[in-house]
Parts: C-alpha cells; sequence; structure tokens
C-alpha cells in the first residue's frame, strides 16, 4: 500500500485493492475538502464508492499537501477558473463503475468488460453496464444474447451497479453536468445513441463538444470527433447518458479516451498520464461552461 | 487466469455498407470467438476485434501482434511497481 497520494505511482496500473487504498488515502489527506460515499453493492458483494469534493471547509485548504492530490486539488486555489468551480459546485467521481468486473479482469480474464452477474437459463455471465439504463432499453444497438459483450440485461436497471447510480443520481436531484469516462476510440459524444433525432439541446452540446476537444487537443494534438453517439460511432440503446439527460441533466457527455499508439483496451501505461492530462482540459471546459450556463 | 496465447487485435477497414453487414455476420457467429473492440458501424470506420487466429478475405492490418505479450508486460510493471 502506497503510504500517501505522494508516493503513489499514478503511471502503472493497478488492482481494486490499491484503487480503494487510494481512495481512503485522499480521505484521509484530505478530510475537508473529500469525503467516501458508498453508494451500493456489486452483485458479488464488493462496495461502490463514490468520491465527494466540495469546498465547503475551503477555509481550511491551505493547509493541505496541495501537490498530493491530484489535479483537482493542485488546481484549487491556484486555477481561477478551476477555483470558481468548486466554490460552487460539488463534484463526484466514481473511480471504478464496475468492480466485480474490474477485479474479474486483474485476476482471471484481463479482456472481460461486462458485470459479473448471472442471468438465469443461460451459461454466460455479465452484462454491459453501458447498455443496461432506461432510455431505449432493449432496442437496436444492444444485444438480447448474454452471451454478447453487448448484452443489455433482462431488464433496465437490472445490474445493481448502475441502479446504484441510478438511485443516487434521483436522490441527489440536482446534478447539472454528468461525464461517463470510457476507453477508446477518441470521441466525445452527447445523447442520442438510441434514436437519430437530435436532442433539443443539440447546438449547444455540440458547440461544447467542439470546445471541449479543441482544449484537448491543446496539450499533445490528440484529435477527437464529436457528435451524438448515433451519429460518431453507432446506435446503442440503453446507455448511460441517455438517460441521464432524459432526467434533465442537460450537460450529459460520454467520453470515449485516447488511442494513440493504437492498443485499444491495452493502453500502454506510459499513456496513462498523458491520457489524463488532455482529457482534463476537456473536462475542465465542460465544468466551467456548466457553471457559466445554470439553467 | 486466462491466457491468450497468439491472439491478435486486427484493425479491419470496411470500404461500403456491404463489408459492414458482412462484418456484422461474422460479429453473430460465436463459434468464430471473435471479441469486438470496436464494433461495425459505418463504411470507412475502423473496426477493431480480438481474433485467435487471423483469419477472413476482408481488408486488415494488424494492430496488436500478440495480445499475450503485452498482457504480461502489464503484469510485469504492476509486480515491480508492488515490489
Amino acid at each position: 500500500r502506497a503510504r500517501s497520494t505522494d508516493t503513489f505511482n499514478y503511471a502503472t496500473y493497478h488492482t481494486l485493492e490499491e484503487i480503494y487504498d487510494f481512495l481512503d488515502l485522499l480521505v484521509e489527506e484530505n478530510p475537508h475538502l473529500v469525503s467516501k460515499i458508498q453508494i451500493g453493492n456489486t452483485y458479488e458483494g464488493r462496495p461502490i464508492y463514490v468520491l465527494k469534493v466540495t469546498s465547503t471547509w475551503n477555509t481550511l485548504l491551505n493547509g493541505l499537501p496541495m501537490q498530493t492530490f491530484g489535479k483537482i486539488t493542485q488546481d484549487y486555489g491556484q486555477d481561477a477558473a478551476f477555483t470558481a468551480i468548486l466554490d460552487t459546485m460539488d463534484i463526484f467521481l466514481e473511480i471504478v463503475t464496475n468492480p466485480d468486473g474490474f477485479a474479474f479482469t486483474h485476476s482471471t480474464n484481463r479482456m472481460w468488460r461486462k458485470t459479473r452477474s448471472h442471468t438465469a437459463g443461460s451459461l454466460c455471465i455479465g452484462v454491459d453496464p453501458n447498455r443496461n439504463w432506461d432510455a431505449g432499453f432493449g432496442l437496436s444497438g444492444a444485444s438480447s444474447n448474454p452471451c454478447s459483450e453487448t448484452y443489455h440485461g433482462k431488464f433496465a436497471n437490472s445490474e445493481v451497479e448502475v441502479k446504484s447510480i441510478v438511485d443516487f443520481v434521483k436522490d441527489h436531484g440536482n446534478i447539472k453536468a454528468f461525464i461517463s469516462i470510457h476507453s477508446y476510440s477518441q470521441l466525445l459524444m452527447y445523447p442520442y445513441g438510441y434514436k437519430t433525432e437530435p436532442v433539443p439541446d443539440q447546438d449547444e452540446l455540440d458547440q461544447l463538444s467542439k470546445a471541449a476537444v479543441t482544449a484537448l487537443a491543446s496539450l499533445y494534438g490528440t484529435k477527437f470527433n464529436y457528435g451524438s453517439i448515433i451519429k460518431a460511432i453507432y446506435q446503442a440503446s440503453g446507455s448511460t447518458i441517455d438517460w441521464t439527460y432524459s432526467q434533465g441533466i442537460k450537460y450529459s457527455f460520454t467520453f470515449e479516451l485516447r488511442d494513440t499508439g493504437r492498443y485499444g483496451f491495452l493502453l500502454p501505461a506510459s499513456q496513462i498520464i498523458p491520457t489524463a492530462k488532455e482529457t482534463w482540459l476537456a473536462l475542465l471546459t465542460i465544468m466551467e461552461h456548466t457553471l457559466n450556463h445554470p439553467y | 487466469t486466462l491466457t491468450l496465447p497468439r491472439h491478435q487485435v486486427l484493425r479491419i477497414s470496411v470500404a461500403d455498407e456491404a463489408q459492414v453487414q458482412k462484418v456484422k455476420e461474422l460479429e453473430d457467429l460465436e463459434d468464430l470467438q471473435l471479441d469486438f473492440w470496436r464494433g461495425p458501424a459505418h463504411p470507412g470506420f475502423p473496426i477493431d476485434v480480438r481474433v485467435p487466429s487471423p483469419s477472413h478475405s476482408i481488408s486488415y492490418e494488424t494492430m496488436i501482434e500478440d495480445v499475450q505479450s503485452l498482457l504480461e508486460e502489464e503484469q510485469e510493471q504492476m509486480f515491480a511497481f508492488r515490489s
């Protein structure tokens, strides 16, 4: 276990246990800025955590080891734009959205991407968590075959990993932006995925996407495409941000991160930090826009 | 731990809608054990698929020569970090 976030190696991959230890370190080192919320348990009983970052206690921040808390705490109080964001909004981070799948990936099958729930009547295991949301659920763009990588599950929210976030978002009731991050393909997308009809906020989301990918490219020149899910990539039903948009969260986006080197799901560890750095610029653009365009 | 000896990842280029459909048909054939990392979408949009061995007559280039070697490299990095 890393003794502090100072000694945590951000440039390598980690097991679930190491990541969960890291979350605890973040909370221990920044008790007045960061708190850990358990939003549920996975199918196999692992806890699902969300980190809450809030500046409610910002007067106590000066004494914190700023260099130890990654970009968010580094920039708070230093970067004017980000400070304004965190002074107004809380940020919630769900670092591992599919803990069972993540653990299985590291222990048994590195290529595993689904949940680990059992489907009655099938020998195949798991559901694609990004086809299990209650938005166009079960339509074209997801598979009804439990053996498929895009299996949508028996019913919307059948996966506790999905239902936990659904409940969290509903209980909060005032989330203004929601960003779902995936690898890979270098895309920034907004709703819809299950139908070709443009969203009511199409023009604004498209402009914001353009600004975000421009900011991202400013660091290393990584080129991202953007657009609605169905137009930028392919039809996908039951996807996360179609549901969040339907809940009134206008700034709903999904990222497919960089594929420089073309390693797909096996992004070389040397690219973890550059990917994080460039992605942060796009996230900042979206958060800043959300702050400046209240609704 | 499941190993993937000689598995490759191919980047397939589809020229038209007919080829997109052809790859979609392949996707449905479970016995081929194809694992689509990036599924068939539109002509000109790359398709990435992990395969037990190279096959098919559709134009492709090999994106990853040996998945297992990359997995082992990743494991070594993680162990090195822990030690």
